[in-house]
């Protein structure tokens, strides 16, 4: 009957409406898609940057209301590399202190890696410089998962509520430009913006457990610290998950710049000073 | 660190 069929017309229309707005790439954020177009579904998605620019990234719109635009991923290819292929949060180049800025990732425009593939190798969109924030959100999702598992996989997931992100430029490009990641940019007391964390799965104590016996004794859990440095003077980029109270943040704190004195140089720098997965000293 | 850190990648959102 016409009713019917004025509801299927109308429901049709609707649904064109949101392909529409998908493909024309009106948002420059999974907020806006969300708040605008009312889409609450995790996903893939097309955003565009204030000059034009069309991607596609990974909308979280479950956590903590929705909203959150996948911008990076910081992986780790192989921790016995030192500042090699791979390591693009920090150097490529070798450990080099003529290069104290490293590849420069943190503060610049460049872009890589596939959001499908975040987990299987580095990831940066142009959201990381374009997208005007306020809070952020992190998961740390074993490598080589598929999107449509890494909410459930993540060993680790928490966000910001403090609209931090805004006092900083509103995201980590601005951020960092306060707060250069560079070798040598000053001492272990001049570390960034230590954040606190609100848990979506993990908690202070398992947090805790990621990181080595060593590294325990050196930070406090629930906040996400920017910009930490240490005893050598090396810069990190993010601790993600924990306040340093030490110098040692080489241990745990991921990212850098270009040199680390004497050998840790790399993406996840020290990790494995102890050796990996023993629970010993700092490992 | 313990492999299952070292052996996830970091994924950054923002809003």
């Amino acid at each position: 009957d016409s009713e019917t069929f004025q509801n299927r017309t109308r429901t049709n229309f609707e649904h064109l409406e949101r392909l529409r707005n998908r493909s024309t790439y009106v948002a420059r954020s999974c907020k806006e898609i969300r708040d605008r177009y009312g889409d609450e579904e995790d996903g893939l998605y097309y955003l565009t940057t204030a000059n034009g620019m069309v991607y596609q990234t990974f909308c979280d719109m479950t956590t903590a209301g929705g909203g959150w635009t996948l911008v990076a991923s910081v992986h780790e290819n192989s921790v016995y590399g030192k500042c090699t292929v791979g390591d693009r949060w920090s150097s490529q180049q070798g450990n080099n202190a003529d290069l104290p800025d490293g590849d420069g990732n943190w503060s610049n425009r460049n872009m890589f890696g596939t959001p499908e593939g975040a987990t299987s190798d580095d990831f940066k969109n142009p959201g990381y410089y374009d997208i005007a924030a306020e809070d952020m959100s992190v998961w740390h999702v074993p490598n080589n998962f598929p999107l449509e598992h890494w909410s459930l996989a993540a060993i680790l997931r928490y966000h910001t509520n403090n609209r931090f992100l805004s006092l900083y430029g509103g995201n980590l490009f601005q951020l960092f430009k306060h707060y250069p990641v560079r070798y040598n940019i000053g001492s272990c007391s001049n570390r960034g913006p230590a954040i606190p964390i609100v848990y979506d799965h993990g908690d202070r104590e398992s947090t805790r457990m990621f990181y080595g016996p060593r590294s325990r004794n050196e930070f406090e859990p629930g906040f996400i610290t920017f910009r930490a440095i240490n005893n050598e003077r090396a810069a990190m980029a993010i601790c993600s998950g924990v306040k340093p109270t030490g110098c040692h943040t080489e241990h745990y704190c991921i990212g850098g710049g270009g040199y680390f004195d004497p050998r840790q140089c790399g993406d996840f720098p020290s990790f494995d000073w102890d050796r990996l997965g023993h629970d010993q000293g700092w490992s | 660190a313990s492999k299952e850190m070292t052996e996830a990648a970091v994924l950054l959102f923002y809003r």
